[in-house]
C-alpha cells in the first residue's frame, strides 16, 4: 500500500483545495516561517484520526478551521483525505475489493465531524481497523512532529515499550 | 506474545546498534530491558555511547546526539516493521553538516519500504528529494503548493 | 508596588509591540492582565498577529513565528531592565534566513547595555559576532576551546 | 558591571583548565554537534547558583563532574569561575572596594560543594546577594538553553508573570 495524495480543504491555512501529489521515494516540502508547511502533517495526523486538540496545537477543536484572514471570510467546513493505492486486494473488510482507497475526515463549525471511507460515511473506528489491516498500523513514529525528535530518548522507559509493542 | 516480543526486542536491538554506528562510526547503543525476568511489562532502556565517549546517562547528550540516536531509534523500528509512510518536520534541524550527510545517506537507503515526506530548511536535505514541494503565502494568510527545482527552493526557504 | 508593577507592564508592553513590528513588518502583539482589577495575581496574555493573519490563539503560530515573538518579548525585557549578560543557545535553529537577518539587525542594536554569547550553526549570526570561538573535541570526549576567523567558524560548524 | 572571563575546570567535558575571554559586544560559539558549546552555558548556569540537575541535563549533580574518556580518568572536582570587572564601588556589602569581582563554585565526587568570592570561601546566598546588588539580577532569561526559546510562549499565563516581577 501506498500513499498516492492528500487533499486539503478548509484545514487551518489551507482556504483554497489543495491537491498534494505523493510520488513513490522521499518528498521534500520548503518554505518560509508561516507558510503552512507543518499544518500538512497537521492535517494527515487529523485525517488518521487524531483526537487531541493540543497535539494539533489548537486550543479546541474548532480552531483546525480556516479561520479567514483580513480578506476572507472564516471557513465553516475543514476537510481533510488521504488516497492510497496499490493495495493488492487481500483485505478482509466490505473494502476488499478496491485497488484505491481514500478516507475522508471533516469538521463542521457546529462542531459535528464526518469520516468516509470511498465518500461512504463510516466510524472512525472504520478508518482505524482499514489502516491497521491494509498496511503496517500507523505507530505513532509515523509522523514527527516539529521539535519532537528526541521524544524517544526523552521518554520513559515505560513509554518507550510502544515502539516493540507497535512493531511486533 | 512473550516470545514474539523478545523476538522483536532482540531484532530492534539490533538494527539499532547498527544504524548507531553507521552515525557515530566508532561509537555503540543498545536497548536493555530494565526487568528481564518480565519482558511483557518491563520498561526499555537506551544505552548511547559516542566514540570515545563514557557518558553516565543518556540525557548528557548533546542536542545533536540525542537527535541523531532517536533517528537511529526510529528507522530501526521501520527497518522491521515498515510503515508506507513517514512525515518528519524539521528533524534536521539541530545537526551539523556531516551529520545530516550521515543521515541523508542512511535515509535513502530506506524508499524501497517507506515514502517519505521531509520538511526542512536544510538545502543537504532539499539535495536528495525525488521531489520538491514549495508552500508559499502570496496572498497573506493561504498557502498554497508549487512544484519547484531545487535551485527555487533553496531560494523559497530563505525569505518570506 | 502596583504602580510600578503597572508602569513597568505597559513599558514593556510598548517595547514588545514595537520590537514584533520589527520582526514581522504590520503586524501587532500586545501583552493583556488577565484580571486588570486585581495587577499584583493576574496573569498575562500575549497577542501576536503576524501580517495579514487572523489566529485564534498563539499556539497556532509556526515554530519559526513562536520563536520570534519570544524573542520580541526577551528583547522587550532587556530594553526596560538591562542584564550584564544573555546566553542565547541556538536561538537561531528555527527562523529561515530573512528572519535571522531581522533577529541580528535588532540584535546589534542591543550591545551597548549587554554583552551576548550566542551558541550557532547559522553562517549569518556568525557574521554578526565581534568575537568567534570555535569548541572542539580533537581528543575525543575532550573539549578545547580556540579563537577563530570567520571562514574557519564556518567550516568548524560543517563538521565533527 | 561586564563579564569578563569565564573559568572551566573539572565541568563535564571541560577536563583541562579552560579560560573563555568575554570581550564587549557579541560573541558567536561555534562546532560541530556534541563538542561541548551547550556545556558552557551549562557551567555560567552553574556557577550562579543553578540548583536542579536535570535543568544541567544530568541525572544527579555528580554527573557534571568530568566522568573521563578511553584515555583519560574521571576528575574528583569541577570548578566554574565568573569575573566581572567594571564594578563604580557602589557595592554596600563587606566586597565594595573591588573593582573585580570572581565568583566561584566547586563541587566534589564527595558531594561536598563550595562557593567564593574572590577565592574567600562564603555561601550561595552572599552569590546571589551580590550578583542581584551589582548589575541587575540574573533574571531567569538572561539564559536561555538549547530548544527552550519559545518557553515564554508556552508558559502559562501566572509564569509569565515572573518576566515583568524580575524587571520591576
Ligand atoms: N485555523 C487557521 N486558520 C487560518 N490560518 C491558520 C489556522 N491555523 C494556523 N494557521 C496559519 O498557519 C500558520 C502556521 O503554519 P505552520 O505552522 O505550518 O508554518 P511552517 O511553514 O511550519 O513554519 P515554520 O518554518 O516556522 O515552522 C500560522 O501563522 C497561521 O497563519
Ligand atoms: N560529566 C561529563 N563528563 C565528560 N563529558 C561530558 C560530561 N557531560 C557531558 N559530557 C560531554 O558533553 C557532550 C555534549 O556536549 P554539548 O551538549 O555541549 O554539545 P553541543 O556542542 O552543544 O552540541 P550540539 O550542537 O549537538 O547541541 C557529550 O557528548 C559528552 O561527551
Ligand atoms: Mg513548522
Ligand atoms: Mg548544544
Amino acid at each position: 500500500m501506498r500513499l498516492k495524495q492528500i487533499t486539503i480543504f478548509g484545514f487551518k491555512s489551507f482556504a483554497d483545495r489543495t491537491v498534494i501529489t505523493v510520488p513513490p521515494g522521499i518528498v521534500s516540502i520548503v518554505g518560509p516561517n508561516g507558510c503552512g508547511k507543518s499544518n500538512i502533517s497537521d492535517s494527515v495526523l487529523w485525517a488518521i484520526g487524531e483526537q487531541s486538540a493540543k497535539t494539533l496545537r489548537a486550543d479546541r477543536m474548532e480552531d483546525v478551521l480556516f479561520n479567514g484572514t483580513e480578506r476572507r471570510k472564516p471557513m465553516g467546513m475543514a476537510e481533510v483525505s488521504l488516497t492510497f493505492e496499490g493495495l493488492d486486494g487481500s483485505l478482509t473488510s466490505r473494502f476488499g475489493e478496491f485497488s484505491e482507497l481514500t478516507v475522508t475526515r471533516r469538521l463542521f463549525r457546529s462542531g459535528e465531524s464526518e469520516y468516509l471511507i470511498n465518500k461512504v460515511p463510516c466510524r472512525l473506528k472504520d478508518i482505524r481497523d482499514l489502516l491497521l489491516e491494509a498496511g503496517g498500523s500507523f505507530k505513532g513514529h509515523t509522523i514527527i512532529e516539529q521539535g519532537k525528535v528526541d521524544g524517544l530518548i526523552n521518554a520513559s522507559p515505560v513509554e518507550r515499550r510502544g515502539l516493540i509493542e507497535e512493531a511486533a | 506474545t512473550k516470545n514474539l516480543f523478545l523476538e522483536t526486542f532482540t531484532e530492534l536491538n539490533r538494527r539499532f546498534g547498527e544504524l548507531f554506528g553507521r552515525f557515530f562510526p566508532g561509537g555503540h547503543a543498545a536497548l536493555a530491558l530494565l526487568d528481564e525476568q518480565n519482558p511483557l511489562e518491563s520498561g526499555i532502556e537506551i544505552m548511547a555511547q559516542p566514540p570515545g565517549k563514557r557518558l553516565r546517562t543518556i540525557h548528557l547528550l548533546s542536542g545533536g546526539e540525542k537527535a541523531l540516536t532517536a533517528i537511529a531509534l526510529l528507522m530501526a523500528s521501520f527497518l522491521i516493521s515498515p510503515s508506507p509512510f513517514c512525515l518528519l518536520d524539521e528533524i534536521d534541524a539541530p545537526l551539523d553538516e556531516e551529520n545530516v550527510r550521515r543521515f541523508t545517506t542512511v535515509l535513502k537507503t530506506m524508499t524501497q519500504q517507506t515514502q517519505f515526506l521531509i520538511v526542512t530548511h536544510n538545502k543537504r536535505t532539499m539535495e536528495i528529494a525525488d521531489q520538491l514541494y514549495g508552500v508559499t503565502m502570496e496572498e497573506p494568510g493561504v498557502s498554497k503548493i508549487i512544484g519547484v527545482r531545487l535551485d527555487v527552493a533553496e531560494q523559497l526557504a530563505v525569505s518570506a
